[in-house]
């Protein structure tokens, strides 16, 4: 078991981002997609206790240990993914919604995807013109090592490619775009299952917010050195 | 018994009318006039869904998943987005102890809203793909019932289906920021409501003074993945009027194997 506990005083009325010194692990049981090994998943727990209060929040979420990378072959133009270093033979299929009255249920997530873990694919398209998927989707997407390629809501059909040809610029409020993306990027970005974020199908974003999509995903220089030293930072939000 | 911290999803009890055919406003909803599922046009609703769903479970518009049946819903198009502007209603009931918050939350609605719980006045901004909280906690009944009433009103820009149909109809959803399937694709026809509605969870978050906002869980290797770090970021909102003294806590765990519980 991996335990830490850190001591910090917040502001009255105050938003504030924290980050914990970093958590070691030697040999940790990694995160594959199906037929390239187990699922291995961790549960980590958050708890924060308030002096004089006891325990005043806890969050949990199973989280698995994989790296994902993935880049565009100059040979084929088609794009290479890794996991874990090794290369995988991507073997997908699309996904639109379960049910087009949206009555989304665990049951029916899990009974569709284990279905295409069953089919032997190891990675589920969603597709533009759908929905951003449920946290339900991703948590057996990561059960049954399902990788994601998830869209963001343009097309070329309705998005400037169509017939007729139709809202060039995508949506009438990209401010309102970007708010829901990055919504939606906090809301699944703790899945390991999550290959590949994706402006849109067929048809690249308006260059503001496919700027600023590249922009707020790319990996933080934080991450990307080697740690032998536990730094830990708080910064204000607001 | 005073609420532990946690969640706890409002998916039971909820009823749905026609705004068309609702005269009272949402203030009266949710103080003096609440509404009873006996009493028409209020009806079982179904949440989380679409306002088509709910049509659908009480059987006042055919599956339009059957044979030709979708033709024989009326089009939003055609229908206006009155009529498929709707209201939705339930109750709950919680005890809160001193010192304690609770947060009201939606994880989606297409498209906007607006929520009252007794009396109290909040709108939900435009959007499918945000989550919506608010703290509640000064509006509640901490003892007895609580009255939430939520007005749901479709996408701004439905659109019109062309007689040809085609991707995406006359493409006009493309201008908000919603699921674009919904005028119709050439593998589906059009969803008639296009799936107006509160289409994910809602729940009631019960916390002490500081509340874990969206913790990011990034993890690095090094030596051949042999080495590897866990970061953790968290966003703490500190709700009191006080400072508050934490102590903040992390624990991971190798998830149980099989039929083998931890101990």
């Amino acid at each position: 078991e991996h335990l830490q506990t850190q001591k910090l005083s917040i502001p009255a009325g105050s938003h504030v981002q924290y980050t914990l010194p970093e958590l070691f692990f030697y040999k940790p049981n990694l995160w594959w997609p199906n037929g390239m090994g187990k699922q291995s998943l961790y549960n980590v727990e958050i708890t924060v206790d308030v002096e004089d209060h006891g325990e005043s929040d806890s969050w949990s979420e199973h989280f698995g240990f994989r790296k994902i990378e993935s880049d565009i072959d100059t040979t084929t133009g088609g794009r290479l993914f890794k996991v874990n270093g090794e290369p995988i033979f991507i073997r997908g299929g699309n996904w639109i919604l379960s049910d087009g009255l949206l009555r989304l249920s665990k049951k029916r997530y899990k009974t569709d995807i284990k279905f295409h873990a069953d089919m032997n694919f190891n990675m589920i398209r969603c597709w533009g013109g759908g929905l951003a998927e449920r946290p339900e989707f991703y948590h057996y997407c990561d059960i049954y090592g399902l990788l994601v390629w998830q869209e963001f809501w343009i097309t070329g059909d309705v998005d400037g490619r169509g017939v007729p040809v139709s809202n060039p610029d995508g949506p009438l409020d990209h401010d309102l775009f970007l708010l829901c993306a990055r919504d939606t990027v906090k809301l699944l970005r703790n899945h390991p299952s999550l290959a590949l974020w994706v402006g849109g199908n067929e048809q690249v974003p308006p260059d503001d917010i496919n700027t600023a999509l590249k922009n707020d995903l790319q990996l933080h220089p934080y991450f990307e050195t080697n740690f032998e030293s536990n730094k830990n930072f708080k910064k204000e939000i607001s | 018994m005073a609420e532990a911290i946690g969640k706890r999803v409002l998916d039971k009890g909820w009823l749905a009318a026609r705004s068309t055919e609702v005269d009272l406003t949402g203030v009266e909803l949710t103080t003096t006039t609440p509404p009873s599922s006996d009493h028409s046009p209020w009806i079982e609703a179904l949440i989380p869904g679409t306002v088509l769903a709910t049509l659908v479970k009480n059987k006042l518009v055919p599956d339009p998943f059957y044979g030709l049946e979708n033709e024989s819903i009326i089009d939003i198009a055609d229908s206006g987005r009155e009529h498929y502007t709707f209201w939705f209603f339930t109750t709950f009931e919680c005890n809160l102890s001193t010192n304690s918050y609770v947060e009201l939350n939606f994880r989606a609605i297409n498209y906007s809203a607006e929520v009252y719980l007794n009396g109290h006045k909040e709108v939900l901004p435009k959007g499918m793909f945000r989550r919506h909280s608010i703290d509640v906690t000064e509006f509640l009944n901490s003892s007895g019932e609580n009255m939430l009433a939520v007005l749901v009103y479709p996408p701004d820009h439905p659109g019109t289906i062309p007689p040809e149909g085609g991707q995406g109809g006359d493409h006009e959803i493309g201008k908000d920021v919603a699921a674009q399937y919904v005028e119709g694709w050439d593998w589906m026809a059009p969803i008639r409501d296009r799936n107006t509605g509160i289409w994910d969870e809602v729940s009631l978050s019960f916390t002490g003074p500081v509340k874990i906002v969206d913790p990011h869980l990034v993890s690095s290797f090094f030596d051949d993945y042999k080495r590897a770090y866990l970061h953790t970021t968290v966003e703490l909102v500190n709700k009191g009027d006080l400072v508050a003294d934490c102590t903040l806590n992390i624990q991971v765990g190798t998830e149980p194997e099989g039929d083998l519980i931890l101990v």
